[in-house]
């Protein structure tokens, strides 16, 4: 069976919501290691990839590997029950037709229980290779965020190219163009503002801004998010938790003219 | 602007 408690609902709050307007119906893959979940959009442009290690439950127990097919839709009305601080328990049978949820206030003796009916979902699993990209970026997720939205009432994509003078995010519409070109800052009082550029060759490669405008929807979950890129392969957005835990997304490029 | 690229044509199924 699945036993697994978080201290605070408002993480898993906040992974759902990120994802939920990009995949629907997902299989949460319970095994003594923790929670994952891999999911592609509709489209087939981009990948969703989270991993909550059991390390960022306390207790957490898993005995066998169990899938949970939920729908992020019912999720997301159950979760909206409980409160940002509430602790939430996940349970499960090892053959479970329902997950069950459990929020707890801290603070007083309330304590409500959900069951959320699962679903068979046969889903794709993709190999993600391990790759060595040739730059990888960390800055503070507010401001890739905001450089999303911005170039996006400009244009559908967005060029970032990385050189050793800094990376550029550029675009051009029918009103005209726009770039915001970012280079290696330090802030010593202030880490979560730092630019770290991590260069080994330039890159550069083309995307929807539609889809990383979505991604930045999991901008409250940490201060900094990591982009990794390499020529001709998928973008990788990463927004690291405690414990090792993560949320990542990846995004095909656009190719050729 | 370039033709959007799909992300099984990178990662492989499995």
């Amino acid at each position: 069976m699945l036993e697994a408690r978080l201290e605070q609902a408002n993480l898993l709050k906040k992974v759902v919501d990120a994802i939920k307007d990009l995949v629907q119906d997902c299989n949460f893959d319970c095994n003594d290691s923790g929670i994952a979940l891999q999911a592609m959009d509709n489209s087939h442009v981009a990948l969703v990839s989270m991993m909550l290690k059991s390390e960022s439950f306390s207790p957490f127990r898993c005995d066998r590997n169990i899938a949970l097919g939920i729908n992020l839709t019912s999720l997301t009305k159950v979760l909206r029950c409980a409160a940002n601080e509430d602790i939430l328990t996940l349970k499960a049978e090892d053959a479970p037709d329902v997950v069950n949820l459990v929020f707890e206030s801290a603070e007083s003796d309330r304590l409500s229980e959900y069951d959320i009916k699962l679903m068979d979902i046969d889903q794709e699993h993709l190999g993600i290779p391990e790759t060595e990209y040739a730059a990888t970026i960390s800055m503070p997720s507010a401001e890739f965020q905001k450089i999303c939205r911005d170039l996006m009432a400009l244009s559908e994509s967005v060029s970032i190219e990385c050189t050793k003078e800094g990376v550029k995010f550029a675009c051009s519409g029918d009103i005209g163009s726009g770039s915001v070109t970012l280079r290696s800052h330090t802030n010593v009082e202030k880490p979560q503002l730092n630019v770290e550029i991590d260069l080994s060759e330039p890159v550069a490669l083309t995307f929807s801004l539609k889809y990383l405008v979505n991604f930045c929807k999991a901008s409250g979950l940490s201060e900094q998010v990591r982009l990794c890129l390499s020529n001709e392969v998928p973008l990788l957005v990463e927004y690291a938790l405690s414990n090792n835990s993560y949320l990542r997304f990846y995004l095909a490029p656009k190719i050729g003219d | 602007e370039g033709t959007q690229s799909n992300i099984t044509n990178f990662f492989q199924g499995g």
